[in-house]
């Protein structure tokens, strides 16, 4: 269960304030998958950002299994971030020293997994998103929607049981987008926890709520119908 | 006009060729709008970089207005870019160092136009894409869609002939999506060039003819139903 209460997020520029969350209070319960929509800049990514721990409220709180998150420190979030939760970044956020293989078992390997393991695991994962071609490659020489794939394969490569995504299909085609959300409900079915943000009404309708945002508010919340 | 004869565009990782276009023969007339799709990873940004003269073909001929072009040295191709393309890049490639109006403001810098009138250009472009409040901002400042829109500005603020433009709306909703659209239609009317990759049919239905990728080939080209 992922729970905000008044959430409020300020950025400062120089003197002025750009408040990006002006109070959000929302629920996530174990299990669901929700769509987070709404216009550009209107807070999504901070939002997201929030809830995988990435980014600290300015004020509000944010509860994550029970337990008060904004308070713990530095080496907790990271600790909580590598166990629990999988992101998907909207800019792919991968490192572009080291091929796309060792992008993806990076997670593992902070984990202590044993090479030969993540090794193997990250093949699964890239074979899933259909980057089995490309497991030398570096980021640079991929093209957008092969990153983006890779960004995906990363952030499920630990099993983690929340699924954070940032328009996890925005630079894909239309048949790959399918794919990549067949894989998605599919680990919905098997009790994962999806948190996606997406621009595009195809996308969301594979989610069982939408939350609509506007200028760092929650404007409506729809329940999908059935 | 812009023609491409048998364009080959092998990419080489280590000992591995990646044949990113295999041959391409296209034709682009004056004042035309093209949108190009096709799957992830079929050759679009490729395609649309040895366009903009971004990446030399490995083989095969490219003629910008009757011109040679993949024969001209690096300067003389700079040149070609400055002055008669702008680029909208899949991934934004804007300057993290500098602000918004001084990443809009450079390629008139280049230009060699004085600074109170490439100002104001700048600004006026970020006005028409919804950047006003956003101006002093830098890169990571921005949301997604912010970034894309700064990307979209710099490419349009010295009123270039050709317009190429990768995925402009990829991290833009739909009302905004709108909006960018219209700008580039607007354009176009008044005599523009585009080359446009998308993978949005919606986004592909604002120009008048659409050229399908696939494995780095035109697999098919369609003019839009008027
Ligand atoms: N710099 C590079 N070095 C090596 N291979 C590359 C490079 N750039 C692209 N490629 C390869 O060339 C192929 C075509 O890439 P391209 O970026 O043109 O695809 P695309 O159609 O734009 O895909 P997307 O829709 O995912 O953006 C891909 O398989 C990619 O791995
Ligand atoms: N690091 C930052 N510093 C300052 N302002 C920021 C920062 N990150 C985001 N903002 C601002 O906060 C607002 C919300 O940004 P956010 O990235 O959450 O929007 P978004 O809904 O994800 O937009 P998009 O759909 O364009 O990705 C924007 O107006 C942006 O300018
Ligand atoms: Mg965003
Ligand atoms: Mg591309």
């Amino acid at each position: 269960v992922i729970r905000l209460e008044s959430v409020v997020k300020i950025y400062r520029i120089g003197t002025v304030d750009v408040p990006a969350l002006r109070g959000i209070s929302l629920e996530f319960l174990r299990g669901s998958f929700t769509a987070i929509m709404g216009p550009s800049g209107s807070g999504k990514s901070t939002l997201l950002n929030v809830i995988g721990c990435l980014d600290r409220p300015t004020s509000g709180r944010y509860f994550l299994e029970g337990r008060d998150v904004a308070g713990l420190d530095d080496n907790a979030r990271s600790d909580l971030r590598l166990h629990h939760l999988g992101f998907v970044f909207q800019s792919f956020n991968l490192i572009p020293q080291l091929t796309v293989l060792e992008n993806v078992e990076l997670p593992l390997f902070y984990q202590d997994i044993p090479p030969t393991e993540s090794r193997q695991r990250a093949l699964e994962m890239l074979e899933m998103v259909g980057l089995s071609d490309r497991t030398h490659h570096r980021p640079v020489e991929l093209s957008g929607g092969q990153q983006q794939r890779a960004a995906i394969a990363r952030a499920l490569t630990t099993n983690p049981s929340f699924i954070l995504a940032d328009e996890p299909t925005g630079n894909l085609d239309s048949a790959t987008g399918q794919q990549i959300m067949e894989l998605l409900a599919n680990l919905h079915q098997r009790g994962r926890t999806i948190v996606m943000v997406t621009h595009e009404p195809d996308i969301a309708a594979w989610a069982k709520r939408r939350v609509l945002m506007r200028d760092g508010l929650v404007h409506a919340i729809q329940d999908s119908i059935p």
